[in-house]
This record gives C-alpha cells, structure tokens and sequence, in this order.
C-alpha cells in the first residue's frame, strides 16, 4: 500500500486544482519559501480526518479554505481527495485503488468520502488506522521533529501501543 | 493487551538503541518504562571517569510488567559517544533531531506505516547528519513510502521523484514539474519564478 | 512615559514596515496597538479581487493614546505580495521566520544593542531569502556587532572573523581557529574532526 | 561598545577556559552538531544575569556546571566572564573595558562580579540595562527566532517600551 495522490482544490493556496502523482519510492518536494510545500502535507492530514485547526496550523477550521489573493476571491469550499494503492489489500476494502476525500464549507460544514460515497468521519477514521496509519508518527509536520522529545511519556507509550 | 504491549516495547526499544547507534556512532540509547512518578528525562547520574555507558540492565528487573490501570509512560535515554549521558533538554537543536528521528524510525520498524511525510526535518543537520539521516532513509524506501520537503539539496539527490512547487503571479500555488530520474536534481530551491 | 512610548511606538512601526518590504518585495507590515480586548494576529477581512493592501491608515484615527492604565499590545500585521493578508501562523516557516526578523531590526533600528547574537535563524529560509537576510546584517553591520552561529556557507561567506568549535575527544568543547579575512570561508561545517 | 571576550570555565561543555575574541563587525561560529556553538550563546544570556534554567535549556541552574564526560570527572563549579569595549562611555563606568562575569557551585551558591570585583545581580542588570542590554531581543536562541510572533502582544509592547 502506498498514497498514489492527492488532490487539493481551494485548500490553503491550491486555490485551482492541483494534483500531485506518487511513487512507492522517495519523493522529494522543493519550492521557495511560502510556496505551498507544508500545506501539501497539512491536505493530507486533514483529509485523514485531522480534528484540530491548529494541527494544520489555523485558528478555526474554516483556515484551510482558500482565502482569495489580489487576482482571486475566496472559495467557497476546499476538498482534498487521497487515492492510496490498495494492491497489496492493506485496506480492508475489496478495490485496488481506495480514494479517501474530505470537504469543508464555509458555514463549517463537512463531508467524508471513501470512494466517493460519503461517510462518517469515524469510517475514515477505522479504514486507515487498520492500514497503521492512525494518530501516528507518520506526518511530521514543519518544526514538529522533536515533538516527541516533549511529549509526555504518556504520549510515547500510545504511539508504541498503536504500533502493537 | 498488556503482554502485547510488553513485546512491542522489547521490540521498539531494540531498534531504537541500534537506529541511536547508527545515527550517533558510538552513542547508546534506550527506552525505559517510567516509575509511575515520573522521573523527568535523561537524568542519569553521570559516573565520572569511568568508560560511560548507560545504566546496566540489571535495572529492568524491577519493571512490574502488570501494574494493570497503570499505564506506564515511556523515558528516552541517550549517552553519547565522549560525553556524560544527561537530560535531553540540554542536548544540542541537531541532537535532538535526530535523537526523535531514531525514535520514529524505532516504531517504523516494528510497524511500518505505508507512507511518511517528513517536513524539513534535516533543517538542524550539519553535512555528516544529513548523510546518516538521508542513509538511513535510503536503507528503508523499499519497506515504505517517503515523501520528503527540503530546502537542502542533498536531500533532492536522493529523490527518485521530484516536485517543483511556486507561488504564481496570481497568488495561488502551482505544481510545477516532475523529474523522475536521481541525476536531473542538482537544482537549487532558489526563490526563483517557475522553473 | 505614554508620549515617549508613542513615539517609539511609531518609529518602531514605521521601520517594521520598510524592512518587510526589503525582506518580502512588494509585502506590506504594520504594527497596531491592540484594542484591549485583543484581535487575534494579523486577521483581516480579505478584500478578494481588489489590489490588496493593508487596512487604510484612518483606522488609526480611534487609538486612544491616553488610556492611562491600559497597556495595549502590539499586534504585528503583514500582507504578502499577490496573497491576500492572513492569520500570521498560516504565513510559512520561512515567511514567519522573516517576519519575526523584520520586528527584531525594526527595534534594533530604534535603539541598536551594542551587539547581537543570532542562533540559525536562517535555518528555514531558502537561498533567495537567505541572501536578503545576509544583505541586511551586512547593511548594518557597522551600526552594532553581529555574532551569527550557523551551518549554512553562504552566512560563513559574510564573517570578518570565522570561529571553527569542535567536540574533542574528551568529551569538551574545544575552539578551533579564527580566521580573519573573508576569503578564507569557503569550508563547509561537515561533522569532521578538528580542523 | 561592543563585546571583545566571552571567557568559559567548567559551563556546560566547556570543562576547560575557552576564550572567544570578538570584533565589532560580523563574527561567525560554525562546527558539527553538538559541538557547543549554542552553549556560548546560553553562557553570554547567562553572565547577563539570566535566571531562568530553561532560558539556557536546563532543569535548574546547576545544569550549566559541566558534569564531567567519559575522562572528566564533573566541575564544582561554573564561570563565565564578558569583555565589553566601552571606549565609547555607553557603560556609565570610567573603564575602557567593563568585565561583568558570574560564577555558580554546585551547591546553588551563585556570585557576580564586575571588574571582579563582587556586586549583586541587579548592579548587573542595571549596568547592562542602561547600554540597551535589558530583557530585550538581542540574543535569539537556536529555534526560537519566531518566538516573537507567538508572544502576547503584551509581551511586544515590552520590547517596544524598553527601547523607548
Ligand atoms: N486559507 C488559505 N488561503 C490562501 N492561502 C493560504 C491559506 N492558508 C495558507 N495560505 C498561504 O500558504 C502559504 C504557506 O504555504 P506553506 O506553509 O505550504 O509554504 P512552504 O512552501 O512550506 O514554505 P517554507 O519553505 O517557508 O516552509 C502562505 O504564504 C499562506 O499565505
Ligand atoms: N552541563 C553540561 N556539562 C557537559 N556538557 C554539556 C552540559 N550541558 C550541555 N552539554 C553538552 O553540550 C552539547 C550541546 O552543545 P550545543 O547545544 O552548544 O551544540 P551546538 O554546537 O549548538 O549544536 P547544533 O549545531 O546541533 O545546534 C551537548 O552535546 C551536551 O551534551
Ligand atoms: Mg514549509
Ligand atoms: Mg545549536
């Protein structure tokens, strides 16, 4: 299993769509500073149902939609779609390829999708911890690397226990 | 649930002092189940003089494996080559970063998860940490996915997919290209409009 | 104590907005003395489509300079090139590590400390912005003196006098050399051993 | 004025006295991770007269005594001692150089001096505070250059008052 792409559509500064395409290998991302490289990782966290604003770095969920610039007015609603190769049958789910997508509205409404039928957040939620992508170490946010030095030893002992 | 958990830990821990001693040669690290207290972290009292290392293993014997309700927290432990071990905190930025690094790559193999995005996590590396650390990344890309965001262009050799991002005239970001072979990125990430 | 801190309230303002627009070209940075019940930083209402700016200077007309007792903060705003203005931690690393760099030297530019010392603070730029950074510090260099602790070789070209700190064998720091002209720093900081 | 000599003895990793001159342009200190550039940068915050142990990354202020490595046994006690250049008068003492240094012993007993000559912590912070050198922003800390931005506006207005 691996993140095949991703897709963001007024998400933060994907204003337009973007897509970006995945190998299993190593993929390196570069770009100039405020270019849009931290909000990539912050799509997918949040696409994976991420509940706090300020894990991806706003102060009220809404954050994350498009907020317009000189040229552009603000969307309406932001989306971001995960497709993950599924050939190796990791997701509990009978497809190849399972897509997984999130929008937000600006009245703060939400949706879920798996495959593109909606679902509930804690759907979402099961369908990738099963695959070991849970609350995990596996998004380590911009300036966050020595998180788990000051988290609590509490903290460290529940990323061992989703590793069990 | 608690036996499980005991193993995972015997395992996580393993890995963790050979990814310590990999990153930090000569270094030694392990993990230790708290004292329900709490003793804050990395306070060893340092033995002077003698060749240091970190406390003997006879210590575990007293870990109470089934003090069920009581969840145990987890302690990291460092002793680094030449120096005293002592509290984390007083570690240097680029210790510190990889002595996290080491535990998430710890729990990455017990359970891999099936991809990673690691944003600038070389920023506090010198030359000789950037290498161990893009090595020990190397050593993996077959086990899991990396997605890696830098600024440093050690880091971009490595890549066997590269993305381009910018900020448009427009304001909004672009996607700018994709190279997929190692040795067409010796670019650098200058500010410079799209490439 | 009030009328003195106005004024240097505005000086301080009026240089935090130059040295945004010398960091970000084509940005704009105010400084604003909060409403005691404190907006939170740098939100504004998005004017979409227009040619943003920041809020028009007859919002200043209704600070209260007298409040006697009621110390208003400072609140920091910037609207970046072609993005509408935002929220300053949605700003990038690098973007929030200029901004923060525009305040320190819009003080310094006030009230210069006879010295500086700056640990990394380029550690999240990218070439381009890490030039405009060096091109300040050596703007005024000869208003105070600036002692920079880095591993990037671009700020290592800029030194007058270069120190070399290494771990020795025995577990202490050790102060390598001190070279003086500026021609010879083109080492790099890799992890070797004294030089 | 300027800083011309920042000497350590027995603070931190330097177990040994190590001298650093300075000039009054653009001094650079480069080395490997882990070598003790930033614990020079803790040693000046700390000669000034800081009293906060995670100021200078400890859990109390005995941390700065060096305590010992594989050869060494540990140090009953740390000094450091600061060199200002104050051939332009801006320290209000008659001297064309001012050494201000402090000393720490195991036991938590601390002690200052200026000119080595022993004077209390807020002679110090005074004598420093009148040369702009109070709380203010002038030494910023590896990874906390945007501590500024995450301040209270409060806390700014207090950088902006101290150099009023
Ligand atoms: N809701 C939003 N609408 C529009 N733009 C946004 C929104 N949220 C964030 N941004 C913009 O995204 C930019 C930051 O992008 P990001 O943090 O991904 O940059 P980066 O490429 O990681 O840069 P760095 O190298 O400095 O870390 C900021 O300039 C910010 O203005
Ligand atoms: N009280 C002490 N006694 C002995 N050594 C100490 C003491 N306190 C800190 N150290 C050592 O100092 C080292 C850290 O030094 P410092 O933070 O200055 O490194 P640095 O050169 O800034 O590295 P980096 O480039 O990673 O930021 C650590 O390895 C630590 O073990
Ligand atoms: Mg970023
Ligand atoms: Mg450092």
């Amino acid at each position: 299993m691996f993140l095949k792409s991703v897709k963001a559509r007024g998400f933060k500064s994907f204003a337009r769509s973007a897509e970006f395409g995945f190998e299993s290998g190593i993929t390196v991302v570069v770009g100039p500073n405020g270019s849009g490289k931290s909000n990539i990782a912050d799509a997918v966290m949040w696409a994976m149902g991420e509940q706090s604003p300020s894990a991806v770095r706003g102060a009220s969920m809404q954050d994350v939609i498009f907020s317009g610039s000189d040229k552009l007015a603000p969307a309406g609603m932001a989306e971001v779609e995960l497709v993950f190769d599924n050939s190796n049958g990791a997701l509990p789910i009978e497809f190849s390829e399972v897509a997984v997508s999130r929008r937000i509205y600006r009245d703060g409404e939400g949706a879920y999708f798996i495959n593109r039928s909606s679902c509930r957040l804690v759907d979402v939620v099961e369908l990738l911890s099963d695959a070991g992508l849970g609350k995990g170490t596996h998004i380590v946010s911009q300036g966050r690397v020595e998180a788990i030095l000051e988290s609590k030893p509490e903290e460290r002992r529940g990323y061992i226990e989703e590793a069990a | 649930i608690e036996t499980s958990f005991n193993d995972t830990f015997a395992a996580v821990s393993g890995h963790f002092a050979d990814v310590v001693s990999t990153l930090f040669p000569g270094g030694q690290g392990r993990l230790l189940l708290a004292e329900p207290a709490g003793e804050p972290d990395g306070v060893e009292e340092a033995r002077p003089g003698e060749e240091g290392s970190l406390p003997k293993e006879e210590e575990e014997e007293d870990d109470e494996p089934f003090q069920s309700g009581d969840r145990r927290g987890v302690e990291i432990r460092v002793k680094l080559a030449r120096k005293s071990a002592r509290n984390l905190s007083l570690l240097s930025g680029g210790e510190r970063s990889l002595v996290a690094v080491a535990f998430l790559f710890a729990i990455f193999l017990v359970r891999p998860a099936p991809f990673y995005i690691l944003d600038e996590i070389e920023a506090a590396l010198d030359d000789v940490n950037i290498t161990r650390l893009l090595n020990m990344i190397r050593r993996y890309q077959h086990k899991t996915q990396f997605i890696v965001i830098t600024h440093q262009k050690r880091t971009m050799e490595c890549a066997d997919v590269l993305y381009g991002v910018s900020m448009g005239a427009d304001g909004t970001s672009k996607v700018l290209s994709r190279r997929m072979d190692k040795t067409a990125t010796a670019g650098s990430t200058a500010g410079t409009e799209a490439k």
